[in-house]
Order: C-alpha cells, then structure tokens, then sequence
C-alpha cells in the first residue's frame, strides 16, 4: 500500500 | 437525489495562454485536469452510498481500477451538447482540428462513439450520475477482498436505475438495460486512454502530478 499513499490518505481524510 | 446532490462542480483546464498549443501543451493540461477531477473522484466516491462502508483496501483496489471509467463518463456526459466535439472542460473544448494537434484524434474519436450512443438515448442527468456510480460499483477488480459487500453496492445502484427507468421511462421498458449495455464501450475506451497516458509516462516529455502517476501507475 505504501506505493499508493496519496489515494490512501485522501481516502481517510474526513472531508 | 442523494447522487444529484453529491454531483461535484465542474473544473477548468486553464491552459497557460503564454505557451503555443502543440501535443506536449495538450498532454501536459488534459494531465494536470485529471491529476485536479482525480481528487474530486475520491471525495464524490465517499459521497456514495455504502462505498465508505467498504474496507479502505476494497475503496482503494476499486478507484484504482475505475477511476478512468469514472473521469471519461464525465467528458462524455458534458460533450452531449456539443457536435463532435469533446469538453474536456468547459474552457478545453476539442474538435477534430485541436484533436489531431494533441495527438488525441483516435482517442476522442472512441469517446465520440460513446457521446452519440448517450446523445441517441438522450442521456438525462439522473441517468448519468446512476450510471456514474454503478460504473464505480461493478469494478471488476481481482483485488477486491469482501466481493459480496461490493455487489450489494451494485444492486443498490441498480435498484435505483431500475426504480428511476420505471417511473420516469415506463414507456421505454428496455432502457435501463440499454443504459447498463454502454458500460463495455466505456471500459474499452477508458482502457485505450489508459494506454495512452501510460505510454506518454514512459516518454517522460510531460509532466504529470504524484496523484495522477500513482493512479496510472496502479
């Protein structure tokens, strides 16, 4: 997953 | 009315008006658009229902494979208006003219096929944003771990086109099917414009911005 880290975080951003 | 509301508002391509157009300007806007709708996606994803109910590796693995299906039926969704032309963004319109200049003459022409297939139907909006979101539903992803959850999503979405087609279409009884019949060519040509992007990656002549390479890259 690390490869993926920008969809990642935005995934588990709230807004 | 829950995905009306969750429709996102539209995005310019603001081409720099200081460069002359040519492919690489032509590929460099249309990557810098989808690197902007990318996000976009994400945040309308979460908007639908029982997709941030899914595990965060499912909503990964399915935005990864559909996310193209997802930005081309946008631009063929805008393009209904127009005469064989593609909106990329109401600022970034192609004709066959720009088309064959951005190197793109094969590509918009697939997206033409899909345009006058929706445009014959008259395509209306809450059939657009139904199908939008079933296009993100029936990822076919091999990655997908909780595959019962993910179909339950689909017969959701499906539920609501079928219940739509029957009240607003009931003299059209086949045209829900015929609506999920134009998911192929959109894989297809999303597949071909994938293909594309990741072959101009490969050159390395045009920039392109971490959210974007990361999705070609997946």
């Amino acid at each position: 997953k690390e490869k993926h880290k920008i969809l990642h975080r935005l995934l588990q951003d709230s807004t | 009315s829950h995905l009306m509301v969750a429709e996102p508002e539209k995005l310019y391509a603001m081409p720099d008006p200081t460069v002359p157009d040519s492919y690489v300007k032509a590929m460099t806007t249309l990557c810098d658009l989808a690197d902007r709708e990318l996000v976009v996606i994400i945040s309308w994803a979460k908007n639908i229902p029982g997709f941030s109910s899914l595990s965060l590796s499912d909503q990964m693995s399915i935005l990864q494979s559909v996310w193209m299906e997802i930005l081309i039926l946008g631009v063929a969704y805008r393009s209904l208006a127009f005469d064989d032309e593609i909106v990329y963004a109401q600022d970034y319109i192609m004709d066959e003219e720009f088309s064959r200049t951005a190197g793109m003459l094969d590509l918009n022409g697939c997206i033409l096929q899909l345009v006058r297939k929706y445009k014959s139907m008259k395509l209306e909006k809450e059939e657009f944003v139904i199908l939008k979101a079933l296009a993100l539903a029936n990822s076919d992803s091999v990655h997908i771990e909780d595959v019962e959850a993910v179909q339950k999503l689909q017969d959701v979405l499906h539920e609501a086109l079928i219940d739509f087609e029957s009240s607003k279409q009931p003299e059209e009884p086949r045209r829900a099917g015929k609506l999920l019949m134009t998911l192929p060519l959109l894989r297809q040509t999303a597949n071909k414009v994938l293909h594309h992007f990741y072959n101009i990656k490969l050159e390395g002549k045009v920039p392109m911005h971490k959210l974007f390479l990361e999705m070609l890259e997946a």
